[in-house]
């Protein structure tokens, strides 16, 4: 009885339980911690632990997972296994609570969309004649989580529309790509004092992670930034 | 790898010492402008007999004292920065938060007595109204600095740059939801209830001008005349501050603006009070209401 009373409530947004658990349940869970962990309620969660479920989240999407697609209100996926000797570069949409979706040539335009060109596939051609990529887009919400050195900057900081986008190919490390992936952002106009940049969440920076732009370049437009990046 | 596209706003460095020089130019200005109007009053108020019944140079004179002391704790607080103890910073916190709280007050006051002036008209009688209007002003913003004081929200506060350098420090608050609720939720609170209250004066006095028979020319302009200055009056400058994400423009017109609120309020006060009264009433639609309000008061 004693033990019984000592027992603490499980509270999923520390991240110590199912940290590898990707079931609807592990899921929608671990999402509620998006809206959960707030600056009031910073002692209930453990960012470094919540941060690294969506991380590998990745990694169990493109090697593990049986689903093609996921579509949920905080996430929506693509898996796809790509023929390595694709000939022309690939586009996917991003369209918000939308499934993203290979594009042909005519849609190219498509307002949230990511590019990823044809030599980055052909670099793997030789070890592999197929490859897994996983296409995710997050929704963060308001909280701290994935929020990094913005909560210190108290100056307004933010994440646009709270939507992180990842990128997966297969396990590998993708780097120091000799052309650029894209991934184009709509958004509203943006007021002239407002830096958009276009950043990657870094696991190894800080003590659990934080946002870096190095490798990526941006190209502010009115109504869309285009984000380029030399790696994944 | 997860991708974003992160936002920051920002203000230069350069942007960032032009508007403390504006602040500090504009409050400098206002604050010799409020002593002048407050000694203004001092002397009509021997002089005049009408000066001691009417409550509207009344709580004209208070809004200009709350405004000068507010300037006064600006530049206490600006000029010392972080300096003294813990508790001396906490005290600078809550007496700047005091004084900005009791100008808030005393411009929703300005719109309620112009309410009464101007749309409601009869039955405005109230007893001991003047020394009702000072307790709300004096006494609700003393709560709420109480309140927020043993909630301990006061303390060093840093106003940081694009490059995350700090530009300013000043003793202020500590705790950004205190900020929120008691600063920013306070003014747009008074915001919106003088910027209703001035939409109806405003439709008044148009629609009242128009309906009169003299239609002079320039008739309007003196309509517009008589907004701007109350629009003043009521502190809508101060919902620029809504404003100001939209670029640096915004923000340089709002510090011009608020900091320069103590000069409007005396002209407004020299254009009301020192001409003769005909001449008043024959070019001010405020002051013809003004007069109106006297006579329903006795």
């Amino acid at each position: 009885d004693s033990t019984r009373r000592d027992e603490k409530p499980r509270n999923v947004c520390q991240g110590s339980a199912n940290m590898n658990s990707y079931e609807d349940f592990d899921l929608n869970r671990t999402a509620g911690c998006f809206s959960k962990c707030t600056h009031s309620q910073e002692e209930l969660c453990h960012l470094g632990n919540l941060q690294r479920y969506w991380l590998n989240f990745e990694t169990y999407l493109v090697e593990r997972s049986q689903m093609d697609t996921l579509n949920t209100s905080f996430l929506t996926a693509l898996v796809k296994s790509i023929n390595t000797s694709v000939s022309e570069d690939l586009y996917f949409s991003l369209t918000p609570s939308q499934v993203p979706k290979q594009m042909t040539k005519d849609e190219h335009q498509h307002p949230d969309r990511v590019r990823l060109p044809k030599s980055l596939f052909g670099s793997l051609k030789s070890s592999r004649p197929m490859v897994r990529l996983g296409i995710v887009v997050l929704d963060i919400g308001p909280g701290n989580v994935f929020k990094g050195s913005l909560l210190s900057r108290e100056d307004g900081s933010s994440v646009l529309n709270n939507r992180m986008v990842a990128l997966t190919l297969g396990h590998i490390k993708v780097t120091k790509l000799a052309e650029p992936l894209e991934i184009t952002f709509s958004h509203q106009y943006q007021p002239p004092n407002m830096n958009l940049s276009c950043e990657f969440w870094d696991a190894t920076k800080g003590p659990s992670g934080d946002w870096s732009s190095k490798g990526c370049s941006t190209e502010v437009g009115v109504r869309r930034t285009v984000c380029r990046c030399d790696h994944l | 790898t997860f991708f974003a596209l992160l936002l920051r706003p920002t203000l230069d460095e350069a942007t960032v010492k032009a508007l403390i020089h504006i602040s500090q130019a504009g409050c400098g200005t206002s604050m010799i402008f409020l002593a002048f109007t407050i000694v203004l009053y001092t002397v009509l108020r021997f002089s005049r007999q009408r000066f001691k019944s009417e409550d509207a140079p009344k709580i004209h004179v208070s809004l200009s004292i709350s405004l000068f002391l507010l300037n006064l704790a600006f530049f206490i607080n600006v000029g010392q920065r972080l300096k003294g103890s813990d508790a001396a910073c906490w005290a600078r916190g809550a007496i700047f938060h005091y004084f900005l709280l009791c100008a808030f007050t005393w411009m929703s006051l300005e719109a309620f007595h112009l309410y009464l002036l101007v749309i409601k008209v009869f039955n405005t009688y109230f007893s001991h109204y003047f020394l009702k209007l000072s307790l709300v002003g004096w006494v609700l913003p003393a709560l709420i600095v109480i309140g927020t004081g043993i909630a301990n929200s006061y303390g060093p506060y840093s106003i940081r740059d694009e490059k995350n350098v700090t530009t300013l420090e000043l003793c202020w608050f500590r705790e950004k939801i205190a900020l929120y609720v008691t600063v920013h939720g306070y003014c747009l609170i008074v915001f919106l209830f003088s910027a209703a209250v001035l939409s109806l004066v405003s439709w008044k006095i148009f629609t009242l001008s128009s309906a009169t028979a003299g239609k002079e020319k320039g008739q309007h302009w003196k309509g517009v005349l008589t907004l701007l200055g109350l629009s003043c009056l009521v502190g809508l400058p101060w919902g620029l501050a809504l404003l100001t994400s939209l670029g640096p423009f915004t923000a340089y017109v709002f510090a011009l603006f608020t900091s320069l609120q103590g000069v409007f309020i005396f002209c407004w006060f020299i254009i009301l009070y020192c001409p003769s009264q005909s001449t008043v009433t024959s070019s001010s639609g405020t002051a013809r209401v003004d007069h109106a309000h006297t006579v329903s008061q006795e």
